[in-house]
């Protein structure tokens, strides 16, 4: 419904963006 | 009828209260489950910094918009929170079901990942109140008077000293998280997303070059680069 471009994959999420496991 | 900027501020702001009406000022049962199965519980963390951050940003709002204008700084603050606890819950929910954990506390004891959503959610609040335009002169933290006298981003990484790399991480897990963003809405997210990477994440005292520096390293000694790098 929006042109907005996801560049996360689906194995990434914000746990790895912050450096959590 | 015709659709003016007002007529267009009043319905996304209508449509922002109505998606909050139901989410509380508090965190959900299902959120404090979240904070309590962490090692460390973050519940008493969340709401000191909430406090302090709130206090913070009426203080600005009203040295921005003008002193009459604090109970509105105040009003914002309060629909960023409720927005604040609505998407993290949304995407404690999805990362437990992609890494199959419910312990979260290294996530949910960063500073900085909340205050960063935290921004990011009072940046959707501001741009449903209408404040899509940016400053022309740019990112200024040091403030002075022509950076005070609006709040549009980058406005909000100022008053949370918020360093800009930190905030672009949560853009776009905010925009996965929260369906009930409107187009416009999201084309001023992915816009502070554009601002961030082409000028402010550059400037200097940026962490982004240590970290590039650290990876431009760790790359050398191991001789591998990996997709996630």
């Amino acid at each position: 419904s929006h042109d907005y471009h996801f560049g996360l994959e689906d194995h990434e999420g914000i746990s790895e963006l912050f450096d959590c496991d | 009828p015709p659709q003016t900027p007002i007529r267009a501020a009043m319905t996304s702001i209508q449509m922002l209260r109505g998606d909050l009406t139901s989410t509380g000022d508090q965190p959900s049962t299902t959120l404090a489950t979240y904070f309590k199965q962490c090692t460390v519980d973050p519940t008493q963390d969340v709401r000191k910094r909430l406090e302090a951050h709130g206090q913070a940003f009426s203080q600005r709002f009203g040295q921005a918009v003008g002193p009459h204008c604090v109970v509105y700084g105040r009003e914002r603050f309060s629909l960023g929170v409720r927005k604040y606890y609505q998407v993290m819950e949304a995407m404690l929910k999805s990362e437990e079901k992609r890494l199959s954990v419910q312990n979260f506390s290294k996530l949910l004891n960063d500073s900085t990942f909340h205050t960063s959503l935290l921004a990011c959610a009072l940046e959707v609040v501001m741009a449903a109140y209408g404040v899509s335009s940016f400053k022309n002169g740019g990112y200024n933290p040091g403030g002075g008077e022509a950076a005070d006298r609006d709040v549009c981003f980058p406005w909000i990484l100022d008053v949370f000293d918020l360093a800009a790399f930190d905030f672009y991480k949560v853009i776009e897990s905010f925009i996965k998280a929260d369906p009930t963003l409107s187009k416009n809405i999201i084309k001023h997210l992915e816009t502070c997303e554009n601002l961030i990477m082409e000028r402010i994440a550059w400037r200097t005292g940026s962490p982004l070059f240590e970290l590039l520096k650290q990876e431009h390293e760790g790359g050398a000694a191991e001789q591998v680069e990996t997709p996630a790098s």
